[in-house]
């Protein structure tokens, strides 16, 4: 099936999500 | 033997589940196998970005840590170990970094394994920080040594997302030779 490829400006948008916190 | 991790449909799920290891050993004291399996220590696992972050955002960064200290992070059912199955015909690709810049390039090789921007398949077993006395070393490590073609992308893709000078001298261990 298909990868979850995910780039590191994305990665790095999601630190700041309540949960990641 | 641990239970499947839940991945709740709002959080973005990784192709992988990992889990992040700790080791410290005291400095001059022989690493024997025995030992180095104890002093493995689990600090948690996660399967999706979201909690990677949450996971993360509580640890302290590679650079702060006592010397001889080392961050595992190895997919599900792999052990950071030269003996597991999945490490046992595999290598590592080997970093050395003068003190203080361990913390940056950590990071950026973990969101790179993360988002599998290696795109090698299965080949990528997990990645480990070490924390020396006058230098730290970050290493990949991969299932299949005698893979070149996969070695060399790997090589590749650790030297663009570390933006690495091109003429970093960046060695490849094979483990059957580490446990010679």
């Amino acid at each position: 099936g298909t990868r979850i490829v995910y780039e590191r400006a994305f990665l790095m948008q999601l630190r700041n999500s309540p949960i990641a916190r | 033997s641990l239970a499947p991790i839940d991945v709740p449909a709002w959080e973005h799920k990784l192709q992988y589940a990992y889990c992040l290891w700790f080791s410290r050993r005291s400095p001059g004291k022989q690493a024997s196998l025995q030992n180095y399996d104890q002093n493995l220590k689990l600090i948690g696992r996660f399967a999706s970005v979201e909690q990677f972050w949450a996971l993360y955002s509580h640890l302290v960064r590679p650079s702060d840590l006592q010397s001889h200290s080392d961050f595992h992070l190895f997919k599900i059912g792999i052990k950071p170990m030269w003996e597991d199955e999945a490490n046992q015909r595999g290598g590592k690709l080997i970093l050395r970094l003068r003190k203080g810049l361990a913390s940056r390039c950590w990071e950026n090789l973990v969101l790179a394994m993360l988002g599998e921007q290696f795109m090698v398949g299965e080949e990528i077993c997990g990645a480990v920080v070490s924390i020396r006395y006058q230098e730290d070393i970050i290493s990949v490590w991969n299932k299949t040594a005698s893979d070149s073609s996969t070695t060399a992308r790997i090589r590749d893709t650790f030297r663009r997302v570390l933006n690495l000078p091109p003429n970093t001298v960046l060695e490849y261990k094979t483990h059957n030779d580490s446990l010679k």
